[in-house]
């Protein structure tokens, strides 16, 4: 099974 | 005061119904630069970048940067009561809680106003870093449509993998599952209908159709959507809007549980 993954691991809140 | 009038008006029509399914309320940014809008859907799974570049309107007046709190689902309904050819003109003075979408027929013997009422909105803007992607797929946006829709008919997921042979589109599910290979061709008369790989290193990802059938709403407004994969990034889906901008998705991947 996969897991879904936010953008937040990725992005960062300017 | 901000006044800005797009010659195409069925071009902002299209831009609400391939982004209002994925975000309900977001803010438009108007500066110097174009009318701009990022959003995230509410899981904070996928976001949506739109950039209509100053220059693409046939008026461009934005005394001072303005965010406008739009509901796109009641913006989507404003702009439906534009025809086709029409103009279409957004204004808003300062301060005001309202905005207006004029509509005016090609041969100017129809005016129309509609008044939308603006909404706050707390929304977190992220920051996207320019970045090398390790492969970058230019097809058909028709194409790219056609394989999302029919995968999501068989599984949940969609595994992309760029590889010196092409381009593959893999899902499973209970009945079955489903592979779409599209191999580089660009021996085709029309650029438009071509398939282009640029490939640095093989990479291969798992996303959610679910979302990659939202994105492909956008079909409309290009006939090419470019795809760039990185295994340390979230997938970009681009649909460029010609002489204007783009509208950009991006959707994070899933991983192994």
């Amino acid at each position: 099974s996969h897991k879904q993954q936010k953008l937040f691991a990725f992005f960062t809140i300017k | 005061m901000l006044e800005l009038r797009l010659v195409q008006g069925n071009l902002l029509k299209k831009v609400l119904e391939a982004v209002k399914d994925l975000v309900t309320d977001a803010n438009f940014d108007c500066s110097s630069t174009g009318f701009s809008l990022q959003a995230m859907d509410s899981s904070h799974v996928a976001l949506v970048a739109l950039l209509l570049r100053s220059e693409g309107f046939e008026h461009y007046r934005c005394d001072r940067n303005v965010s406008m709190g739009m509901n796109l689902n009641n913006m989507a309904k404003m702009l439906k009561c534009a025809g086709n050819d029409d103009i279409v003109t957004i204004k808003a003075d300062d301060g005001s809680d309202t905005v207006t979408f004029m509509f005016e027929s090609p041969n100017q013997d129809k005016i129309a106003d509609f008044e939308m009422k603006l909404m706050d909105i707390d929304s977190e803007h992220l920051g996207i870093p320019e970045a090398e992607y390790h492969a970058i797929v230019r097809m058909p946006s028709s194409e790219f449509a056609r394989i999302c829709k029919d995968l999501s008919s068989i599984g949940d997921t969609v595994v992309i993998s760029v590889t010196k042979e092409g381009v593959k589109f893999s899902t499973r599910g209970d009945i079955g599952n489903a592979n779409v290979v599209c191999r580089q061709n660009t021996t085709v008369d029309k650029p438009e209908e071509s398939t282009t790989i640029e490939m640095h290193e093989p990479v291969s990802l798992t996303f959610a159709l679910r979302y990659m059938n939202s994105f492909t709403k956008a079909t409309p407004l290009s006939s090419t959507v470019t795809i760039s994969l990185s295994s340390e990034l979230p997938v970009v889906v681009e649909y460029k809007i010609a002489e204007m901008g783009y509208i950009r998705f991006y959707l994070a991947p899933k991983i192994e549980d």
